[in-house]
């Protein structure tokens, strides 16, 4: 009961927190979409028992993995800013960052 | 010079000398220096003094059976004395390959050693290529090694089994997959917009526009620059596209974000 | 032969299509949208 009351109570401070604030929402529905096409892509591989061109699927994994974890540091840079850095800082590494990954994924997938 | 040949492995035999050899042919079609061995494990040592100032560039002994071109090579020691520059070489019947030893026995052909003195800025006259000995062999070679086989006999058929191609899965699984990300992407675009996560709300204005709309199109541009990347381009093409592109973009986008943090 | 003449791959090309897309949606999502 208690565990079922934290989780209650867990659940309902998330969703009061990421529905004032409209980025926050941008971001954790993006990071359970990119989930969702990792578990689309593991399952075309169980379908067909087979992982080939084996270098196309680490591609299409990791951009999801990949987007996923920046998304994450992104979010944690949401919250209270330290006093030395600006606001902008963060959005743009994660943008210098993502191209980084887009560029290797699609590279690596050839 | 003093061409000779001497038996270091056993006391009781005498050196052989053979003179003077040349480039020149020989008079009368003499036959080289035969030496009969019996001993399987005879050190035989050729020795000759050649003029230092006219060393060549490739010294070889070539110990072997040329009609079934079956030789070996050997380098020799050279010691420089003043104005002459011995050379020898030392040939250990014990380390001769068994296929030759057994070629030889087989066609009962005397093993021939040849000297090649010579360099390319010779002129091919003063360079020489002769048989200076014969070896007779005078003892039993062992021809029960099973794993040498004969050079010229039919060799054992070759099979090699190539990897089948990988399966590839059939396209109307592959569409229907492709189908579902597509529909996944599009509903990751619409509960964006009806969650009112995408609100669009703080859209800047003046300067702070263009700044945006510079931002963005630098994005873009360096996503499409990526995929005609994948597409085939060339890696340098795509480095000074990027190049092109980075350097207005990271101007227009560092104002923006400025303006974004604030 | 490419990636794209493979069928295996189509799904992880097409994974890679719409990650990249929805990230530019998101991006100028989150650059217009404030945080209230």
């Amino acid at each position: 009961t208690d565990f079922q009351e934290a989780f209650n109570i867990s659940k309902k401070a998330y969703f009061a927190q990421v529905n004032n604030n409209p980025r926050l929402k941008l971001i954790d529905t993006f990071c359970f979409f990119l989930v969702l096409l990792g578990i689309i892509q593991f399952a075309f591989i169980v379908l067909i028992r087979d992982n080939f061109p084996f270098n196309a699927f680490l591609s299409g994994f990791i951009i999801c993995v990949g987007q996923f974890v920046l998304l994450m540091s992104l979010r944690l840079q949401l919250g209270n800013s330290f006093p030395c850095i600006s606001k902008g800082r963060p959005f743009g590494e994660f943008v210098v960052a993502s191209l980084i990954l887009h560029f290797i994924c699609l590279h690596f997938i050839n | 010079q003093d061409v000779h040949v001497s038996f270091p492995s056993t006391k009781r035999k005498t050196s052989i000398m053979i003179g003077r050899v040349g480039p020149e042919p020989e008079k009368d079609d003499i036959a080289s220096t035969s030496v009969k061995v019996d001993n399987p494990n005879e050190v035989i040592q050729v020795s000759f003094a050649i003029d230092s100032s006219d060393k060549p560039f490739q010294n070889f002994l070539l110990v072997g059976l040329p009609s079934s071109n079956l030789e070996m090579t050997f380098e020799p020691e050279i010691r420089d004395n003043g104005k002459l520059s011995m050379y020898k070489y030392k040939v250990d019947l014990g380390t001769l390959d068994s296929a030759l030893l057994q070629q030889a026995s087989k066609s009962s052909e005397s093993i021939k050693a040849t000297l090649i003195l010579a360099s390319s800025t010779a002129k091919p006259k003063d360079n020489l290529f002769k048989e200076i000995l014969q070896l007779d062999l005078d003892f039993d070679i062992d021809h029960t090694d099973s794993s040498f086989v004969d050079k010229f006999s039919v060799k054992p058929e070759i099979h090699h089994v190539f990897h089948a191609e990988p399966k590839r899965v059939a396209r109307p699984i592959a569409l229907l997959f492709v189908a579902i990300i597509f529909l996944t992407v599009l509903s990751l675009i619409v509960t964006w917009l009806n969650s009112c996560a995408a609100t669009f709300d703080s859209f800047p204005s003046g300067t702070n526009a263009l700044y945006l709309l510079g931002f963005v199109v630098t994005i873009v541009g360096f996503e499409v620059i990526f995929v005609r990347y994948y597409l085939g381009t060339n890696i340098f093409e795509t480095l000074f596209s990027s190049l092109y592109l980075g350097a207005p973009g990271l101007l227009a986008s560092t104002k923006f974000l400025r303006s974004f943090g604030q | 032969p490419r990636s794209w003449e493979i069928s295996n791959s189509w799904v992880y090309i097409s994974t890679i299509c719409g990650v990249i897309a929805a990230w530019v949606f998101f991006v100028v999502s989150f650059a217009t949208t404030s945080s209230v």
